[in-house]
């Protein structure tokens, strides 16, 4: 495991001024593929490394190491495998989030997910607060058609929500969160208030 | 009183609620408070004629007249509230919507804009901007960041080192932006951070101009010898690209925004890592 296609698609598109628009569109086609087969060798890389990381932290009290770590390179449409599939298969979803800056950081965090009954626990197995924001028609539409035209089919199932949690992460280093469907009812994700406007109502 | 506040922690954006237009920024931590407004609009595309031949393209820049986009009916207009965030859902037409965040814990706003596919069938080019308008007096001046670096002095149709002649009022007056694009006046900064390099510029006192999406029908002539009109076809259906991005919006008292456009700009460009994989039950550890 290396990142060897990245490091030469990366050269290759900074030196030939890879800017969209100011080459021919089969060219920029080319350079969006090299980048492509790049970072899904990169990927590789850290679920690899990441895995070592975890079980190091670990130790010895764990009888399953944790093995193949995926990303979600098309969270921004709201296309996340991992995190759809596994809670609609009634398991948990355990998230790293690795922070490559050397100072803390405190962000919110948001992944798709397939039911409304999810709770976020951290490291500790202390409850986190989160949010659940239905998502919006736009997005579903852009899903829809650009997880088709880049992964080939049509995603299966559909996300109802996003959750949202906040996450707070060492520097250069990573803190894991896990999102699992409740047992029994009572301690879930609060759900947000929806306010339509209506003329000028 | 007519408008409708969003955001829990110490930001607040106020909006009207008759129109769905943004109209106050206010910081309770720090007393910001501050009149803003955004809009979309887009420039046509130059086709260039018999007299004047260079047309606009991927390197040229000739807006031709400037259309603003506006909803033919009231703006769709949805918030959503919780304890993390708050969100305002707008679709101002068709190819053009937005959701704007204000996370508790944040003293900025981040804008999510959706613009796509560009409309061409009227045979026009469309280079879609928007605009973030103050009541700064800026005196024709602006900042943008150098590839990400130091940020800049701008001063509108002047130059440090030439005497220009501005042809161009739009055009000549863009330049790149990386990182982000800020005014100050007496008294304030607005700063605006960008998820992805755009074009960017003042062309008026006390307002922010980003372009964020283009599709145009001529070549410029300049080497490319294609037009920049790409498409996504699925299923032998091709329309033009829609593209998704994020501006972080924030006011300060003048002198106090240079440490978050550098904190967060560096955030922006090296993002939290997310990493999933499974586990069965309850076995948290």
């Amino acid at each position: 495991l290396n990142t060897d296609a990245l490091a030469d698609a990366l050269a290759l598109s900074q030196h030939h001024d890879a800017v969209s628009g100011t080459e021919r569109q089969h060219v920029a086609a080319d350079y969006a593929k090299r980048i492509s087969i790049g970072y899904a060798e990169a990927e590789g890389l850290v679920a690899s490394a990441l895995a070592s990381l975890v079980n190091q932290r670990l130790s010895s009290n764990v009888i399953n190491p944790v093995k193949g770590f995926q990303q979600c390179p098309l969270l921004n449409i709201s296309y996340c495998p991992p995190s759809e599939a596994t809670l609609a298969n009634g398991k948990s979803v355990v998230i790293v989030v690795y922070n490559p800056l050397a100072w803390k950081r405190e962000e919110v965090i948001r992944i798709p997910v397939s039911t409304g009954e999810v709770f976020v626990q951290d490291s500790a197995g202390k409850e986190i607060e989160s949010q659940l924001l239905p998502l919006s028609n736009i997005t579903f539409s852009i899903r829809k058609k650009y997880a088709k035209a880049y992964i080939g089919t049509a995603p299966s199932g559909e996300p109802k929500y996003w959750l949202a949690f906040p996450v707070s992460v060492p520097p250069i280093g990573f803190s894991t969160y896990m999102v699992s469907r409740p047992k029994q009812r009572g301690r879930i994700s609060t759900m947000s208030k929806e306010f339509r406007s209506d003329g000028s109502t | 009183n007519n408008s409708i506040e969003v955001g829990q922690g110490n930001l607040k954006l106020l909006y009207s609620a008759d129109e769905g237009k943004l109209t106050q920024y206010v910081n309770s931590r720090n007393l910001v408070a501050a009149s803003v407004e955004q809009s979309y609009s887009f420039y046509s595309g130059y086709v260039g004629d018999g007299k004047d031949t260079q047309a606009s393209g991927a390197y040229i820049f000739r807006p031709n007249g400037s259309f603003p986009i506006k909803s033919d009916h009231q703006v769709s207009f949805t918030v959503l509230r919780g304890p993390i965030l708050d969100e305002v859902h707008q679709q101002l037409n068709p190819w053009v919507s937005q959701i704007l965040r204000i996370y508790k814990a944040k003293e900025h706003a981040e804008v999510e804009f959706t613009i796509g596919p560009i409309p061409v069938d009227d045979g026009i080019g469309k280079e879609v901007i928007t605009q973030f308008s103050t009541t700064m007096k800026t005196n024709k001046t602006f900042y943008t960041d150098s590839n990400g670096r130091d940020f800049i002095k701008r001063i509108r149709d002047f130059r440090s080192d030439w005497d220009l002649e501005v042809n161009q009022p739009i055009a000549g007056n863009y330049y790149p932006v990386n990182l982000g694009i800020y005014l100050q006046d007496s008294t304030m900064e607005l700063s605006v951070l960008v998820d992805r390099s755009v074009g960017g510029s003042s062309l008026v006192d006390g307002q922010v101009e980003l372009m964020l999406h283009r599709r145009l029908l001529h070549d410029d002539a300049r080497g490319v010898g294609e037009v920049l009109n790409e498409t996504v076809c699925i299923a032998d259906k091709c329309e033009g690209l829609t593209i998704q991005g994020k501006l972080y919006l924030r006011v300060d008292h003048k002198g106090e925004g240079a440490k978050w456009r550098r904190t967060v700009g560096q955030e922006l460009y090296s993002p939290l890592l997310l990493a999933f994989t499974e586990q069965d039950g309850d076995n948290w550890l």
